[in-house]
């Protein structure tokens, strides 16, 4: 099954993630 | 005695430094946890440009650790938190921008924010050809390679599941419907980091003020 194109941008780090900002310390 | 302490952190505030406690009122945050996120957020507002507000080479410094070059997806998120349209991120946008990233963050307020992230072109729609630009995009960003055809296909088929009246654009009540059924395409919009940001980083602390 295709997965949904909302789903593969919310799991990929490349797609939107703002952990960055708190793992930079 | 009369004799009053100073805060050394005080004479130094960032420009569009405001109340915790306010900020606190109006957001999932305690005052203690604003403090904190305050001291993330000078960190990252004297990276580069050493003016106390975030620039967005500063925000994408951050999330990168590289200066790479510019992000479809750190743009939009820099565009969003950037209420007042000045170019910078503000400490009150900030916190309150963050704020709906956090774990007990109204579901609805998530949604929003994600649905206003995916409309590129800011039309009150999610578009077909927004949505190719952002797997697009995302695909680019990870070095990773699919065919057009799969790019169409994924595209496709999360609008034959989102687009309920088939117009070939989501309006924010299919998107409303869409992630009630489909939570996990809103799991980007929670940062377990936030739930107690004081104890993940205690060093964010030692400047505190306020015990809540």
């Amino acid at each position: 099954r295709t997965c949904n194109a909302f789903q593969l941008i919310s799991s990929m780090s490349s797609g939107f993630d703002l952990s960055g900002l708190f793992e930079s310390e | 005695m009369g004799c009053v302490s100073s805060s050394p952190g005080r004479s130094r505030r960032a420009p569009g430094y405001e109340d915790p406690a306010v900020l606190a009122s109006q957001t999932s945050f305690t005052v203690n946890e604003v403090e904190a996120l305050y001291e993330l957020y000078k960190k990252l507002s004297y990276s580069i440009f050493k003016d106390g507000l975030i620039h967005k080479e500063e925000f994408q410094l951050a999330l990168f650790r590289t200066s790479k070059g510019p992000s479809l997806f750190a743009d939009r998120v820099f565009d969003l938190f950037d209420l007042k349209r000045n170019g910078v991120i503000e400490f009150g946008e900030f916190v309150r921008s963050l704020s709906i990233f956090h774990p007990k963050a109204p579901e609805s307020d998530k949604a929003a924010f994600a649905f206003k992230l995916y409309d590129l072109r800011g039309t009150g729609y999610i578009e077909k050809e927004e949505l190719r630009e952002l797997v697009v995009a995302l695909l680019d960003e990870s070095d990773l390679c699919l065919s057009d055809s799969a790019v169409e296909e994924i595209v496709d088929n999360t609008f034959s599941q989102a687009d309920s009246n088939g117009d070939d654009r989501i309006d924010p009540k299919e998107w409303e419907e869409f992630v009630k059924k489909n939570p996990a395409s809103l799991r980007n919009m929670s940062l377990p980091y936030l739930q107690d940001i004081t104890t993940a980083f205690p060093s964010f602390v030692m400047h505190s003020e306020v015990d809540d």
